[in-house]
């Protein structure tokens, strides 16, 4: 909670990028 | 404080216009931000922001010296931080299984490990190959295995342990740009002069160290 703003924002940055690559591929992993 | 012209947004975009346009296949980009620590009197470069790509071909840098148990041990350890952050960031609780947590169960490559600790980390100017290139003013570019590995930056040779291969420190007006690579990347004045036109600094091309 108390993590410095540009960590924050690059944290969520890196954390959504990475779920929309893992939800992108996911039907071809079947 | 910071600048207009250093704000994140504008940083994130020079980041990702750096390595998004570039003849080269670079893994991430960093901006270490400088500042002064006022009661040491001493610059201290710190995470500013960092845009990450990826490698073409994770699969063909996969646990270079870990046992097919380590790989599991070290996966379940960085999957638990991942839930962990996404937890610290979305303000949902960590349970497996949750909707939220889909993108924890990938595999989490040893370059998306290094940057995701490299947002930990910081070096007094002089340390480190972001504060040795602060120091000098000049941009510091390694590439190969055997260099990586025989720095002595600790940053060099803990890159060298994720799987990569070229790593890229460029000074710039208040702070240092990085760059890594799992592929070999050899010294280019093409990416010295986007960072001087991105980043708006006047690197001297003479004084690049190997």
């Amino acid at each position: 909670a108390d993590l410095p703003i540009a960590r924050r924002n690059s944290l969520t940055r890196f954390l959504e990028k990475r779920k929309d690559r893992v939800t992108s591929i996911a039907p071809y992993q079947i | 404080e910071t600048m207009p012209f250093f704000n994140q947004e504008s940083l994130q975009q020079r980041l990702q216009a750096l390595i998004d346009g570039a003849r080269e296949s670079w893994a991430y980009a960093i901006f270490w931000q400088s500042s002064v620590v006022d009661f040491a009197s001493q610059t201290v470069l710190g995470w500013g922001d960092g845009y990450y790509k990826g490698e073409e071909d994770k699969n063909k840098r996969r646990g270079s010296s870990s046992s097919a148990a380590n790989f599991v041990a070290e996966q379940e350890h960085r999957k638990k931080v991942l839930r962990e952050l996404n937890s610290l960031i979305s303000g949902v609780q960590a349970s497996a299984g949750n909707g939220t947590d889909d993108a924890v169960d990938e595999e989490v490559t040893d370059t998306e490990w290094f940057f995701l600790i490299s947002m930990t980390q910081s070096f007094v100017n002089g340390n480190g190959l972001p504060g040795l290139a602060m120091y000098s003013s000049s941009p510091i570019w390694v590439t190969g295995t055997e260099k990586l590995a025989a720095s002595q930056c600790e940053r060099a040779r803990q890159a060298q342990g994720f799987g990569l291969q070229t790593i890229v420190c460029i000074p710039s007006a208040n702070g240092v740009v990085e760059l890594g690579s799992t592929e070999l990347i050899f010294q280019s004045s093409d990416l010295m002069n986007k960072v001087k036109y991105l980043f708006n600094f006047n690197i001297d091309m003479g004084s690049v160290t190997g």
